[in-house]
């Protein structure tokens, strides 16, 4: 379940995008007991200047991130325009069933992205 | 037999996961024990966030620790007895001899890089027996059980007041150095005998819950900006 990207307007700007990810649809929901499924999210837009580059209230860019978009708005053939990429990700917890019949609880990290940057 | 991984592109995920391959499906009678469904609500930062509705950024559980048990880990293992079939099917009191169980934990799902930090066994006894209690409490003298030979030697003896509640006993450092990696298996002979004369006790169910920490899904803590 994801939130379609915008292209073109303000909206086509590097940022978080919502995407839900459900084991069930991946089918691993008779193994794992819970969650059903986590908010993963993931990174779309665009990081071409001014506006994107740094993002307001967003993680600022990388400083070889705003020379290549920079560079792209001046030669658009020399470089393509940075990437938009998780800045910041948190964990989760997942509770399953192994192939030994344990039940297992296993904390992992970068998980879920909080916020996307360019770089 | 650690080659097998689940076809398809899910199998790098997985191993990624620090899964071998996707397990098959939840086990028939084999209900989550609520000691692993409050860890879980503890440590979902997902469902903690829908409790208090807003969690600041970063404001996360300390990363690497089990706060409910107190120790340092990422994963925690409930992992159940698989030697019903070795105990004594009926207590007995008479001259003073109470049955012994075997029990034995598979670890063999256990990477040797995870480091444990915790190894608790929990039994729980027959209901009708425990309440019935002995006066003077109960000794529990867990040792290696060694196939063939009967009982090795003893690795603890704890006095145990009521059995009403699960009795726990600590098994890191006593069977297994606290730091090394555990065992693939690990078969345990249990007694427990009433310190004043009385009724022996049945055991009902005995499991392991095992905490340990890996490593590499610990990622270090995010230095201060400069």
């Amino acid at each position: 379940e994801a939130e379609a990207a915008v292209s073109g307007g303000p909206s086509s700007a590097c940022r978080a995008r919502r995407l839900y990810v459900s084991f069930r649809e991946v089918g691993w929901h008779r193994w794992v007991i819970a969650p059903r499924g986590f908010l993963a999210n993931y990174c779309q837009g665009q990081c071409s200047l001014p506006a994107t580059m740094p993002g307001p209230g967003g993680p600022p860019a990388l400083n070889h991130a705003v020379l290549r978009a920079l560079m792209h708005s001046a030669a658009p053939s020399a470089a393509g325009l940075p990437c938009c990429v998780p800045a910041r990700l948190s964990p989760i917890s997942v509770l399953f069933f192994d192939n030994s019949d344990n039940v297992v609880l296993r904390h992992y990290e970068d998980m879920v992205v909080d916020e996307c940057g360019c770089r | 037999a650690r080659a097998r991984m689940a076809p398809g592109p899910a199998a790098a995920l997985l191993q990624a996961l620090g899964l071998r391959d996707a397990p098959q499906g939840a086990p028939k009678h084999r209900p989550v024990p609520p000691l692993m469904w409050r860890l879980f609500r503890r440590r979902d930062p997902q469902e903690a966030r829908a409790k208090l509705r807003w969690t600041p950024p970063g404001a996360t559980l300390r990363p690497c620790h089990v706060e409910e048990l107190g120790v340092a880990g990422n994963i925690v293992r409930h992992i159940p007895d698989r030697g019903v079939r070795a105990r004594s099917p009926e207590p007995t009191s008479a001259a003073g001899q109470c049955p012994e169980w075997t029990v034995v934990f598979d670890l063999s799902a256990v990477d040797p890089a995870e480091l444990p930090s915790q190894a608790r066994l929990e039994l729980r006894f027959e209901a009708a027996e425990a309440k019935a209690g002995a006066a003077g409490g109960w000794e529990l003298r867990v040792a290696w059980a060694v196939e063939g030979v009967g009982v090795g030697p003893v690795l603890l003896r704890q006095v145990v007041a009521a059995l009403e509640t699960p009795v726990r006993a600590e098994l890191l450092g006593a069977a297994w150095a606290r730091n090394a990696s555990a065992p693939r298996s690990l078969r345990l002979a249990l007694a427990l005998r009433p310190r004043a004369p009385g009724a022996c006790a049945r055991l009902a169910e005995a499991s392991l819950l095992l905490v340990t920490l890996d490593p590499r899904l610990c990622h270090p803590l995010a230095r201060p900006r400069r």
